[in-house]
């Protein structure tokens, strides 16, 4: 099955 | 106090059309760098990222740094009502929480300012670092429009494949299977009609449609689209406006499970 990552996985608040 | 007055007030108009789809609500942030904009879509899967640089506006006052929670949805009905070739202005004041967009007819025969109420956003602003990509894919925006289009029909997401051969959009779908492949193609008359593949090493990525079919809104600011790709990133999907700056989407990739 295919999962949707997050952007959140990637990019990180500032 | 801010005053920023764009001539080519049909940029705004296409900046809001590109962007509505995807995010509701945003703040727009005034610096002496430009008009810019960072915003997640609500289920935090792409990220949009709007610059317009101050130098490309006639008239840029910013005297301090503003972020103004603006519902894009009602910007765009506000900017629907100025004409195509209207001047656009863009007032506030500070501390106001309420934004002015004063449209001009080119003749000046023909004046109106409607003003908008802000509203308070709590947004969250990620950092993006810069990166190396594994390959860089430039086409014309229509073209990739229209592989986006035409691959929603077939399925739900698509693989972009990055080879020396050239890039391949590929889908699956109850109905069957479609695979497009565009060649690298320098040869041609216009530069944006060009298909440029810049491949440090192959990359394949999983993508769903939805999201770069909403992307593909901003195909009236740019003849050309720039697509970056690397296999632990999310792709960027730039369209640069001209002069000025971009319009830029972050879509973070479908993983096997």
């Amino acid at each position: 099955t295919e999962v949707q990552l997050s952007i959140k996985r990637f990019y990180h608040s500032t | 106090m801010l005053e920023l007055r764009l001539v080519q007030g049909s940029l705004l108009k296409k900046v809001l059309e590109a962007i509505k789809e995807l995010v509701t609500d945003a703040n727009f942030d005034c610096s002496a760098t430009g008009f810019s904009l960072q915003a997640m879509d609500s289920s935090h899967v792409a990220l949009v990222a709007l610059l317009l640089r101050s130098e490309g506006f006639e008239h840029y006052r910013c005297d301090r740094n503003l972020s103004m929670g603006m519902n894009l949805g009602n910007v765009s009905k506000m900017l629907r009502c100025a004409g195509s070739d209207d001047i656009i202005t863009i007032k506030a004041d500070d501390g106001s929480d309420t934004v002015t967009f004063m449209f001009e007819s080119p003749n000046q025969d023909k004046i109106a300012d409607f003003e908008m109420k802000l509203m308070d956003i709590d947004s969250e602003h990620l950092g993006i670092p810069d990166a190396e990509y594994q390959a860089i894919v430039r086409m014309p925006s229509g073209e990739f429009a229209r592989i986006c289009k035409d691959l929603s029909s077939i399925g739900d997401t698509v693989i972009i494949s990055v080879t020396k051969e050239g890039v391949k959009f590929s889908t699956a779908g109850d109905i069957g299977t479609a695979n497009i492949v565009c060649r690298q193609n320098k040869t041609v008359d216009k530069p944006e009609e060009a298909t440029v593949i810049e491949m440090q090493e192959p990359v394949s990525l999983t993508f769903a449609l939805r999201y770069l079919n909403s992307f593909t809104k901003a195909t009236p600011l740019s003849e050309t689209v720039s697509i970056s790709l690397s296999s632990d990133l999310p792709v960027v999907v730039e369209y640069k406006i001209a002069d000025m700056g971009y319009v830029r989407y972050y879509l973070a990739p479908k993983i096997e499970e």
